[in-house]
């Protein structure tokens, strides 16, 4: 969707820094 | 063996035993262990001193210890509950906990509650729900006008600030990601489920008789 379509909560869980999956990769 | 811990497992400040973290959690004994080996590389990465420290928790996320980043910043707090500037065995096992699938979707709930209520005045202002916008802006290089910005706020407001207020109390909060599940995507990690597949070494520094409780 377009951003401005998106709710803010949406846009900010695409952070990298939210992304705590990274932690698990060798 | 048994659950005394090892000379080497006591340089650990805050190690606890597996069996206790596995009966308080969601994992099994072997998870806890796997999670130890997690544990171990990701607090030996800078300062070997048993602990995680932010920067070496922004490495771990990163695989960049210079990067400095809003959510990164916000999530250490989160898991460093005693807040010590840093993280011991305990908290890490605690604070995955809520992100494991079985894990109850209250706790996820109120996790990411905490997560965005950056001043922790128990509401989400729109003032933090902006800089956490501005802060998404600077990380992904995405370009929004400040106008858009107003429309997305204008937007998420009018959908979660059910009683209007200007701000998000738990029960609107806890109902806005009822309505939209996908916000609570980032709550739950699937690696998790295959810790053990995914550190196996933790088998050859198990210090538990029966591993497979």
């Amino acid at each position: 969707a377009a951003p401005a379509l998106m709710n803010a909560f949406e846009l900010i869980s695409t952070s990298q820094g939210l992304n705590l999956g990274t932690l698990f990769e060798k | 063996m048994g659950c005394f811990p090892s000379r080497a497992r006591r340089q650990y400040p805050g190690y606890e035993d597996p069996v206790v973290l596995a009966s308080q959690t969601a994992f099994s004994v072997s998870e806890v262990e796997a999670l130890f080996e997690l544990f171990k590389s990701i607090s030996s990465s800078v300062v070997d001193d048993g602990l995680i420290n932010k920067e070496e928790f922004q490495l771990a996320l990163f695989k960049n210890r210079k990067k400095e980043n809003l959510f990164a910043n916000r999530i250490f707090d989160l898991f460093d509950v005693k807040q010590k500037g840093v993280i011991d065995f305990g908290d890490f096992v605690r604070a995955l906990n809520v992100f494991h699938p079985n894990a109850p979707q209250e706790d996820k709930v109120d996790f990411s509650f905490k997560l965005y209520d950056l001043d922790g005045t128990g509401f989400i202002e729109r003032k933090e729900v902006k800089q956490m916008l501005i802060a998404l802006l600077y990380e992904s290089e995405m370009r929004l006008s400040d106008e858009t910005v107003e429309l997305i706020l204008d937007k998420t407001f009018l959908e979660a600030d059910v009683n209007q207020d200007g701000k998000i109390d738990k029960t609107e909060w806890a109902n806005f990601v009822s309505r939209n599940p996908s916000l609570l995507k980032i709550m739950t990690l699937p690696y998790l489920r295959d810790i053990t597949t995914t550190f196996p070494s933790f088998v050859f520094n198990s210090e538990v008789d029966d591993i497979a409780t």
